[in-house]
């Protein structure tokens, strides 16, 4: 199981337009000059997969998230994640988009194969196949050497979930 | 429930003794216990000794070897209960060259069943990859494409230089 | 008491935006006080806006945006009230290479009548430096020595690995 | 005005016996592996200043920065800070040593050319040639991206020291 690719619209600085983001198995670097976009491919992922706070999307609020530029604004910030499914999900599709349209009012509409559901039950969806909201498998920019300052009960927390 | 947890702190902790001494040769790193006799009465320090020094005060490590116990705490992890994809956002941001290269290598062997999307801006890391994605700014939106070899955007980045 | 700060507010914020301008082409920064009629009454703004992006939410900045910002005022600053000496740990963790070169030039030319004592794993920035100092650790305890060119410490690097 | 060298004795990993740092004037590159003994230079000056906490030191407290090793401890954490006077402090000497001596015990001893002075009164002397607390000038490794995140009060706080 491994995420094909992102299709963005509107959602921070891929402008307003859709746009697909390749990626697909294996060992992928995002390489390319400050300021370009390449962090915001994370931000995509934890938005859509409900494993976001706005603290670590760096938004203030959810409509930070939509693409805006001298003045003109997109009308949302919409993400798709294509999830090849090879068992890892309890479901016959060997394809599954999860998708997250956030309006300019702030409203958030998720959606697995197309069809709506509570953030609650995405996330417990995606456990099944071993996407926590803090699987550690998610380190954003600046973050990785703060994991060693970690409390021992936190630490103990975190072997705790696993088990 | 005890013994969920048992398996799992020892598990994982052979997956880490074991790939921190890869990361940092000469090197040691495990966790242990604050109360053997009762595991949920305390927590779990971290004892790290990097190759001729004393374990000591876990905040008086370098930045990069904060970064390669932190890494081999997430791969001991990862090998105890694999998440289907990994992303990683300039983890290498502090590692110097002969680091970067391991964690390289290590990426690209676990790669083989497990998905890894890792941020770079060090060519060395990237000359790891199976795949290159790259990202440019043009009047303030996000292009992206894939990359056939470094020297693409090299050229990139010059550009937009 | 005003007019110190003014004097202050006014010559940082024409040094930021030469500054910036130089570090990051075609974009622009400034700072603005928040009461314009009573600057004591609140505080000072900082507008960012790379070339071709709009001014926004300073934490919507990337690493490397953050990281030339910070130094642009730093170097304002600088201008204004020079300290006899800078120290700057690993400052280009998040810089490209182009970004890298800049601060490395930017450095130089403001070495003439001030010290910069800069730690970095670059061997780009490391190379517009007047004079390498090399650090390696032998059982615990770190050596220091003059390096007369970076081929050495490499291989000091490839040592330790 | 510029640091011509750095003598350390018992300073973190710098080992038990008299070590010279040599730095010089201009720009001065310190290179070398991860966990080398680089931004322990950093730490030696902010501690011989006093322009230091024990958290940016990444001590626990003063007598983490006595150097040890397999059981074997330094007597002290000694750090000479060897200044060249161009006129940045209004005294005659070319040559300015500031050093500060800590003790197993925690103690403090700071001096000026060997004559012992009270930190307040360091601080003052060094406030002379421009060198504060916050005099923006020292960036330990991992600060630079916080920079921006101040608070707009903060920033005005920061020009006001200055002015
Ligand atoms: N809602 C938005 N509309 C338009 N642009 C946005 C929006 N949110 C963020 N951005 C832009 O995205 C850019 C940051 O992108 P990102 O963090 O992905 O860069 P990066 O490639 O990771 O760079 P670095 O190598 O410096 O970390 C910023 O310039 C920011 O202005
Ligand atoms: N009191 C002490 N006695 C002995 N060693 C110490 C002491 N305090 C710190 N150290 C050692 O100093 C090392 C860290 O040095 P430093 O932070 O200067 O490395 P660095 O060269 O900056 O590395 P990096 O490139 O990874 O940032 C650690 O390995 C730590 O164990
Ligand atoms: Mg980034
Ligand atoms: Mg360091």
């Amino acid at each position: 199981t491994y995420i094909e690719k992102i299709v963005v619209e509107g959602f921070k600085s891929y402008g307003k337009d859709r746009l697909e983001i390749p990626l697909g198995k294996g060992f992928v670097a995002v390489v390319g000059p400050n300021g370009a976009g390449k962090s915001n491919i994370g931000d995509a992922i934890s938005f859509a997969l409900g494993i976001a706070t706005t603290k670590n999307l760096r938004a203030k609020n959810l409509s930070y998230l939509i693409f805006s530029r001298n003045g003109e604004r997109a009308e949302h910030a919409y993400v798709e994640i294509h999830l090849k499914n090879d068992g890892s999900f309890p479901v016959e599709e060997e394809d599954i988009i999860i998708s997250r349209r956030v309006l300019r009012d702030g409203r958030s509409i998720f959606k697995i194969n197309g069809v709506n559901v509570r953030e609650k039950d995405l996330k417990k969806f995606l456990a099944k196949a071993h996407i926590y909201e803090d699987g550690y498998n998610v380190v954003m920019q600046g973050t990785i050497t703060q994991l060693t300052g970690m409390s021992p009960l936190g630490r103990r927390r975190i072997v705790e979930d696993i088990a | 429930k005890l013994n969920a947890f048992m398996d799992a702190f020892n598990n994982i902790n052979k997956n880490l003794k074991r790939i921190y001494a890869f990361l940092s040769p000469g090197g040691k790193a495990e966790m242990e216990l604050e109360n053997e006799h009762d595991p949920f009465a305390g927590g779990i320090n971290l004892r790290v000794k990097p190759r001729g020094k004393d374990v000591k005060y876990l905040e008086s490590m370098s930045g990069g070897e904060k970064t390669i116990t932190a890494l081999a705490l997430i791969f001991a992890i990862q090998e105890y209960k694999p998440s289907p994809f990994y992303y990683f956002d300039e983890v290498d941001a502090h590692l110097d060259e002969a680091n970067a290269r391991k964690v390289g290598e290590l990426i690209r062997s676990k790669s083989r069943d497990t998905q890894f999307i890792v941020v770079t801006l060090k060519e060395v890391l990237a000359s790891y990859a199976d795949k290159l994605i790259g990202v440019t700014a043009r009047g303030g939106v996000s292009k992206v494409f894939t990359v056939n070899n470094l020297s693409e955007i090299i050229l990139e980045e010059a550009k937009s230089a």
